[in-house]
């Protein structure tokens, strides 16, 4: 079955959604089934994979609250993945969840019917640690943990892994930490190498390699609805992130 | 007394923390009395200005649940400004705030007692729409939504539009957007231009000038507890908070 990683991290805008929709066209072209898992209201991964989210009638949010399968909802994406999109509404299904008994396997269990037919499922989290990051974190075997090397970025990491520490004891086992990943790295700095040298030693994880480059042409993929594999195909960022994949398959 | 303005945006990352640090310690060049709350359980803006999160005693988590008052809790900064911190236990604060009623009120009702000791009010918000945020605007005469001219970065704007809409008719008329701010701008791109000149036309708002230069500065600031004012006197982002700053001051 499928290998299901989140990619977490409460501080916001720290290339979470980019991270997934990068690696998951980057293990499609790897030759992998890929799904992509949208758990943002902002529904960024979405619009980015060319999905317009207020015409999507099923979405992550039918699924959570159970009214539809992930079979029902999952959109096929031109960049060679599967998406299970999310819309605005999605804020009201995490107020939904947060009573019932057991909130936290919702997600496991909606995946379980699919994980046969992929071979990685990467789950994009919304900037908090509330009950949807809790349910990805629930359903995965990894996590990827996208930081800038800067300094505000660096504060929510060990909050970040407490959580995950609660997790493992109570609700996953399994959950492991694949590493921390360099993102939106600008070499020529004195700042981003200091914070780089000191993050794996300070968290004790592994750093995932090559560090994603900071480069413009990542904010402009999202406009025209494709990852950056595919609006540059050559360049640094597209090349480093078939790197880091290349890298998580030896792992996964 | 005193103005209070929120910034917000639920979109992460887009520099809402580093807007309050910087125009705060703005103003306070400027003469005024300022006081900035931090609304985020990665209590940013309180490392930010150099006081440390976990040694901090009483945080706004006291003042929402009515345990201490601002006054009790605030601390004074060399930025020349005073904080309100913020701690990682803010995250339970929201969930103990959820069921009460009048909950969006909370936060007003604590400053109110504060008002005629500042002539102006930054409050730092999460990236969500949650009930913390909520509190923000109910508390605020105006809203500054700092904004990068990404793509990404631009989806959200709707939505936080439709939720100061229901603010202003339900919880608070007075809440007046005073503007987007561009943020992390950077006038090389194309990409940037572009979303520039359509941001003010899309959504019919004032936009703050000037745009807010994208530069490592700003990265290297928070490492060393104090703004960008203080560590890059004289460096273009420094600047141009300046002149927002003035700018804001005839309009509030
Ligand atoms: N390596 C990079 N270099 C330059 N810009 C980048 C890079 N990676 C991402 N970006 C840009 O930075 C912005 C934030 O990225 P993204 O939206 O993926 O972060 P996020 O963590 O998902 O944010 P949120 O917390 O709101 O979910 C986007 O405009 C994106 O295009
Ligand atoms: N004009 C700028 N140029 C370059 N970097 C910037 C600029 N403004 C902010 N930054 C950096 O971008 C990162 C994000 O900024 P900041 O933390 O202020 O955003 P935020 O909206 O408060 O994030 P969150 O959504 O997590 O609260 C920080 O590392 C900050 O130093
Ligand atoms: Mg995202
Ligand atoms: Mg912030």
């Amino acid at each position: 079955p499928a290998t299901v990683i989140s990619v977490a991290n409460q501080k916001g805008g720290v290339a979470k959604t980019t991270t997934v929709a990068s690696l998951g066209a980057a293990f499609a072209e790897l030759g992998k089934r890929v799904l992509l898992v949208d758990l943002d209201a902002q529904a960024c991964l979405t619009f980015s994979l060319g999905v317009d989210p207020d015409v999507v009638e099923q979405s992550v949010n039918e699924v959570l609250l159970g009214k539809a399968s992930v079979t029902d909802v999952l959109v096929e994406c031109e960049d060679g993945v599967d998406l299970v999109p999310s819309v605005i509404d999605l804020a009201s299904a995490e107020a939904h969840l947060l009573p019932r008994p057991g909130r936290e396997y919702v997600l496991r269990t909606a995946l379980e019917e699919v994980r046969d037919d992929y071979d990685v499922v990467l789950l994009d989290c919304s900037p908090s640690l509330g009950v949807l990051t809790l349910n990805a974190l629930t359903a995965s075997q990894g996590l990827v943990i996208p930081m800038p090397c800067e300094m505000l970025s660096h504060r929510g990491v060990g909050q970040l892994l407490d959580t995950v520490t609660d997790v493992q004891k109570i609700l996953n086992p399994d959950l492991d930490v694949l590493g921390i990943l360099p993102t939106m790295f600008d070499g020529r700095s004195n700042h981003a190498q200091e914070v780089l040298a000191d993050v794996g030693e300070r968290y004790d994880l592994p750093v995932l390699s090559p560090p994603i480059p900071k480069t413009v042409r990542f904010a402009e993929a999202p406009a025209v609805g494709r990852s950056i594999l595919t609006t540059s195909r050559s360049s640094k960022g597209a090349q480093a992130y078939r790197e880091v994949a290349a890298g998580l398959l030896t792992t996964i």
